[in-house]
């Protein structure tokens, strides 16, 4: 299964992952 | 056979092969127009015709039964086990899979009565804190992809796109939506979305949790500025601030379960002291009917796919603080998503059964939108009784959805309101 985030956010907005890094629930997924 | 093998005379001719050679050149480059064009076919509301498009084993997947093979996987996983082999078989799947049986809440593994609510395992609290970040993982898996909305299209892999309002429908005027139970009617806040409670005033923020952590106690409500011409509600008091999430050096833990009373009791609070906020209805509702079209000016939109693997858990918590007014579901195909279809399959996020859940958040819009998928077909929102996903009958043409609004759930707040890390739902087997 999958889940697609899309938010609306400052342009400045940074991710701070990269494809395919295992990530789990609560780990930092980007910030402004 | 020997003689014909003998005797037969053969003739050698030159085989014009430069005419095979240009109309080999010709197709692929008639492929590769259409491809850049992104050829897309628009029915009569000018919306995209969204089909099933790829490679041959594409086409022969889409052929299979995959909801009654979705429907059937779940029914076998419903299985009860004895008592006796339930930790060798849960321990073989967790091995097959990677689980990770030291972080599960039962540990006991005698107390998961079948493959299927192994599935949808909780998790210990305290074993995900919460990073310091406006925007976390909702769940366990990997990232597939990530980038800005350009145009509407959202990249599923390097040169595969979809479009956004097939992902999350698009505003129909007069669709069918129901409002979830207790229904009231809808109030709707003021600009500044704050209440005022007892005389004191509090931030949307404050009531929903901040997205941006902050110790407790440092949010002090503001008293009422003179001019505020707002009434001030008595003896409506806002649950006490433990309610509200605790972030201790900036770590929270995930909420593994949510304290719905508590919820309950806040979104009722706020709900009653926010609708003393209201400007006209008209012109608020039109301006809370969420949608990704309006981005304010500054700001742009962004998607992230996190792709779960079978072993993962399989419940998903809210990557931040937010709250969800509406929800589509859309029944859909149960293709599998893993990464190796994703980038064969154009389209698979908007041909797949899905529920997209729409609100917003402190910068604006935010949406989450669980995708299913062969094994695991059924999508649970824990505020949301009335959802079934991977129901037998007939299906409706693609992009059609049954929308539900929750603003009964806080009619202040025009919807559900979720804090950071709380548990919102999860995927379940068949």
């Amino acid at each position: 299964s999958t889940i697609v985030l899309v938010f609306e956010a400052p342009s400045d907005f940074e991710f701070s992952i990269h494809p395919g890094q295992k990530v789990k629930v609560g780990q930092k997924l980007g910030d402004v | 056979i020997v003689d014909a093998w003998t005797q037969t005379p053969t003739k050698w001719y030159p085989l014009p092969l430069a005419v095979g050679a240009l109309l080999l050149v010709a197709i692929q480059y008639r492929k590769k127009v259409k491809r850049a064009r992104q050829e897309v076919e628009l029915n009569e509301d000018g919306l995209e015709v969204i089909k099933l498009k790829g490679p041959w084993h594409v086409h022969v997947i889409g052929a299979l039964p995959l909801r009654n093979m979705s429907r059937l996987w779940g029914y076998v996983n419903s299985f009860e086990l004895p008592v006796w082999f339930r930790p060798y078989g849960i321990r073989l799947y967790a091995y097959a899979f990677g689980c990770n049986l030291d972080e599960i809440e039962p540990s006991d593994l005698r107390e998961y009565p079948s493959l299927g609510a192994f599935f949808y395992r909780k998790l210990r609290s305290g074993v995900r804190p919460m990073e310091n970040a406006i925007l976390v993982s909702p769940a366990d898996g990997t990232i597939l992809h990530f980038g800005t909305v350009q145009g509407s299209r959202v990249e599923q892999v390097k040169g595969i796109t979809y479009s956004l309002d097939a992902l999350l429908g698009i505003e129909r005027p007069g669709s069918p939506s129901s409002i979830l139970p207790h229904n009231r009617d809808m109030s709707i806040v003021d600009d500044h979305e704050f209440a005022i409670v007892n005389g004191i005033e509090y931030s949307l923020e404050q009531l929903i949790g901040s997205s941006v952590p902050s110790t407790p106690g440092s949010e002090t409500p503001s008293q009422p500025s003179a001019s505020s011409s707002r009434t001030i509600l008595e003896n409506h008091s806002l649950p006490s601030d433990d309610h509200l999430p605790k972030r201790v050096g900036d770590q929270t833990d995930a909420s593994v379960g949510s304290d719905r009373n508590a919820e309950e009791t806040l979104a009722h609070d706020t709900s009653v002291a926010l609708q003393m906020g209201a400007k006209s209805q008209t012109e608020n509702r039109r301006r809370s009917i969420t949608s990704s079209k309006h981005v304010r000016p500054g700001n742009s939109l962004f998607f992230s796919v996190i792709y779960l693997a079978p072993g993962d858990y399989h419940r998903f918590h809210s990557p931040t603080a937010w709250v969800v007014e509406k929800r589509r579901h859309f029944v859909g195909e149960l293709f599998s998503v893993s990464p190796w279809m994703a980038k064969r399959l154009e389209n698979l996020f908007v041909l797949n059964e899905r529920v997209a859940l729409l609100g917003r958040w402190k910068h604006g819009f935010f949406g989450m939108v669980p995708v299913g998928a062969t094994n695991v077909g059924s999508i649970k929102i824990n505020f949301d009784q009335d959802l079934r996903t991977n129901i037998r009958g007939r299906r409706p043409p693609p992009g059609a959805y049954t929308e539900a609004v929750y603003s009964a759930a806080s009619p202040i707040l025009r919807g559900q309101p979720l804090t950071f890390g709380e548990e919102m739902g999860g995927f379940c087997l068949g």
